[in-house]
């Protein structure tokens, strides 16, 4: 059962994640316009560092959030840039748009240098966050749970961080129960996906390097 | 360009609220 004070959590979380989206021109821009490999690479890099502000704007907004130590703060959003941006951009890719969106999208990815043996497990993480079809609540709660982690890099006060962690692993646990009780495992299948994620995260910063070079 | 810009430069801004800069 969801308490009141739960459900009042949830509508907040969902509200901001809902508010905080990238401007609507870059959208437009990814859609409409035909680029070459190195416009493609300068638009991915505009649209990650939006990607990046639309987060910090969510994160803000998580109840606790800034009542954490300031350098902690920094230090979580630092930590967990990537995969927030990783699970936005797959939840992007697997909503419903109109035909050829999705296709243009994952051309522009895929024709923008980033080589092969990356563009793989991107797209098959992707794939497994389509395969969820988690609701709003969830993306918006999991994707609170990512930037919550106590283990990241330089956070001094991890205790601080798993307490607000926690509240949002018990929201979560209580929705997937009450929205997926045909699957007892969905819930696990969640966290699992965040184990995922820390593999992209890793995959990235050797991604970025070889792109770079590029 | 923003694509020269630092990550934590990038958060310390958006946390600040001067997203125009």
């Amino acid at each position: 059962e969801i308490t009141k004070e739960q459900q009042a959590l949830m509508k907040l979380i969902v509200d901001a994640y809902n508010k905080h989206q990238i401007p609507h021109d870059f959208a437009k821009k990814l859609l409409q316009e035909q680029y070459g490999a190195e416009e493609n690479f300068l638009l991915l890099t505009e649209v990650a560092t939006s990607q990046v502000q639309v987060l910090v704007e969510f994160t803000k907004s998580i109840p606790g959030f800034l009542s954490l130590d300031h350098e902690d703060q920094i230090a979580l959003l630092k930590g967990s840039a990537v995969e927030a941006t990783y699970l936005r951009s797959a939840q992007v890719l697997s909503k419903k748009m109109p035909t050829g969106h999705v296709q243009l999208l994952e051309e522009r990815i895929r024709k923008s240098g980033i080589s092969e043996e990356f563009i793989t497990p991107m797209f098959s993480f992707y794939k497994s966050i389509g395969e969820l079809h988690m609701v709003q609540e969830e993306q918006a709660l999991l994707t609170a749970v990512t930037v919550l982690t106590p283990d990241r890099p330089y956070v001094k006060d991890q205790q601080a961080v798993e307490r607000l962690q926690e509240t949002m692993l018990d929201v979560l646990r209580k929705l997937c129960a009450l929205q997926h009780p045909q699957e007892p495992q969905y819930f696990a299948r969640l966290l699992g996906r965040l184990t995922e994620l820390r593999t992209l995260n890793h995959y990235h910063a050797e991604m970025l390097t070889s792109w770079r070079t590029n | 360009p923003a694509s020269n810009l630092g990550l934590e430069d990038i958060i310390r801004k958006a946390l600040m609220g001067n997203l125009e800069d």
